[in-house]
C-alpha cells in the first residue's frame, strides 16, 4: 500500500463520521437511483467493516464531506475524463472528498444482468476511489482493491490484507474486525490456486 | 513455440480487456531501448500522467518517438511499482497492463495532480 505524500487524512474526533452524498445532477440515467445509492453504500460499508469510521449518507449534497458524481470529459478538476474505458475514475486525497465517476463508462450495480463487453462494475470502481478519499495510494498487489486497474467485467470489492493494513495505519482498526480471518481466507485462496495449478 | 503460444493467448486477452484509448499501444509490443517507433510519444505520455516520466520542457525528448533511457527507466519503475516482472521491456505483461482500464489518479508522487494541490490551497 502507498499512501498521498504527507500522508494525509481526515481528522476528527473517534469514531469518526463522514457524511456523503451523491450528486442529484451529475448521474446516470440507465440505472435506477436507488441502485446505485444501494451499491455506492455498499461500497462505503467495505472499508466500514475493517476501520472506525461512520459512513452516513447526507441528504443535502453541498455540505457532504464525501461528494461523488458520474461526469463526462473535460469536468472542471484539470483531469478530463476519456470516454469509454481509458481512466474510469478518479478521487482526491483528504480532506478533498471529491470522487469522480467517468460518465461515459457502462456502469453495471450487477454484472449478471449486464451484457455489454466493456460493462464497469461501479462497487468495485467507487469502493477503489473511496480508498484514494480516505488517503490510501495505489497498491502494488495484483489483488488488493487499491491496484489501479480493473478489467471491463470483473468485480473486486473484497479487501485484501495490504488494502486493510494500508487504511487501518491511518484510522486504526475497527474494533469488531479480526484481520486473521482475512489473512487465513487469502491463505486458503493461495493454497487453492497452488493445488489447481499442481493439478492442470 | 510455447513462448508463442503464450504470448497470443496473452495478446488476445489483452485485445479483449483494452481500452479504447489506449489501444493502440499494441503496436508498440516488444520494443526495448534503442528502438524508434511512430506513437511511442502517446506512450511516454501516459507515464508522464501517472507519474512515471517528468516532463521538463516542450522541447524534451517526452516529445519524441525514442525509446531512450529516460522511457526505460520509466518502464522499469513501472513494472517494479505494479508488481511486473522487471524486463525494461514493452514485453506482453507490461503492454497488457498498460493498456487496462484504471483510475485516473497518478501511481507516483500523487500529489503532483492537480487534485492535490487543490487540496493544499
Amino acid at each position: 500500500f502507498t499512501y498521498f505524500t504527507g500522508k494525509p487524512r481526515w481528522a476528527g474526533r473517534k469514531p469518526l463520521t463522514l457524511t456523503y452524498a451523491i450528486s442529484p445532477e451529475h448521474t446516470i440515467k440507465y440505472v435506477a437511483t436507488a441502485d446505485v445509492a444501494a451499491t455506492i453504500r455498499r461500497a462505503f460499508d467495505n472499508w466500514a467493516r475493517v476501520i472506525p469510521v461512520r459512513f452516513e449518507e447526507a441528504t443535502n449534497y453541498e455540505s457532504a464531506d464525501v461528494k461523488l458524481g458520474f461526469y463526462g470529459g473535460d469536468h472542471g478538476d484539470g483531469e478530463p475524463f476519456d470516454g469509454v474505458l481509458g481512466i474510469l475514475g478518479h478521487a482526491f486525497s483528504p480532506e478533498s472528498g471529491r470522487l469522480h465517476l467517468d460518465a461515459a463508462e457502462q456502469w453495471a450495480v450487477d454484472l449478471g444482468k449486464e451484457s455489454s463487453e466493456v460493462a464497469v462494475d461501479l462497487e468495485s470502481v467507487a469502493t477503489h476511489e473511496i480508498g484514494h478519499v480516505l488517503g490510501l495510494g495505489h497498491s502494488a498487489v495484483k489483488e488488493a482493491v487499491m491496484y489501479p486497474s480493473l478489467s471491463p467485467r470483473t468485480k473486486k470489492v473484497e479487501l485484501k490484507v495490504d488494502d486493510i493494513e494500508g487504511v487501518q495505519a491511518l484510522y486504526g482498526s475497527n474494533p469488531n474486525f479480526r484481520l486473521n480471518q482475512t489473512v487465513q481466507s487469502e491463505t486458503s485462496s493461495a493454497i487453492a490456486l497452488r493445488d489447481a495449478i499442481k493439478k492442470s | 513455440k510455447d513462448d508463442d503460444q503464450h504470448r497470443q493467448a496473452l495478446f488476445r486477452a489483452t485485445q479483449y480487456n483494452s481500452n479504447y484509448t489506449w489501444r493502440s499501444f499494441h503496436r508498440l509490443l516488444d520494443l526495448e531501448r534503442g528502438s524508434r517507433v511512430d506513437g511511442l510519444v502517446g506512450l511516454k505520455q501516459y507515464f508522464v500522467r501517472f507519474g512515471y516520466l517528468i516532463s521538463t520542457n516542450s522541447a524534451d525528448s517526452v516529445l519524441s518517438d525514442a525509446f531512450d533511457a529516460r522511457l526505460e527507466t520509466a518502464v522499469l519503475r513501472y513494472q517494479a511499482s505494479l508488481g511486473l516482472p522487471v524486463t525494461g521491456k514493452l514485453d506482453a505483461t507490461t503492454l497488457s497492463e498498460v493498456m487496462a482500464p484504471r483510475c485516473g489518479v497518478p501511481d507516483l508522487n500523487p500529489n503532483r495532480s492537480r487534485a492535490a494541490e487543490t487540496v493544499q490551497r
